[in-house]
């Protein structure tokens, strides 16, 4: 493990549903300086991936850091992800830690 | 106006 960020993970989630079905609260300037899953709906792809956990922090979304991404910043990367239909998937790099990054 | 408050800002996707 890193220095830093010693328990991040990397999970890929299939886009095996029509919405990613995760909530997000937090990224930088709040006190949960990056973004931080609040809810993972059944039935949605993040759910039916199974390696997310609410309560996980996202450093990076498909290889770009969070880090210093207000919300909506933040959530806009996500949503992209998603949406972007050249790939069949998105990468989150996750931390079960809160620690601060 | 007041500052804009992000500490309650959730996103679902």
């Amino acid at each position: 493990p890193g220095l830093l960020e010693p328990t991040s993970i990397l999970v890929r989630v299939a886009k095996s549903a029509s919405t990613l079905g995760i909530a997000i609260e937090g990224g930088a300037n709040t006190r949960q300086p990056l973004p931080r899953i609040v809810t993972i709906q059944r039935g949605g792809s993040a759910h039916n991936c199974g390696q997310l956990r609410v309560g996980q922090v996202i450093l990076e979304v498909n290889g770009v850091s969070l880090r210093g991404r207000e919300h909506r910043e933040a959530a806009r990367l996500i949503a992209e992800a998603f949406k972007n239909k050249d790939k069949d998937h998105v990468d989150f790099l996750v931390t079960d830690f809160n620690v601060a990054l | 106006s007041p500052p804009k408050d992000y500490e309650d800002e959730v996103t679902f996707f």
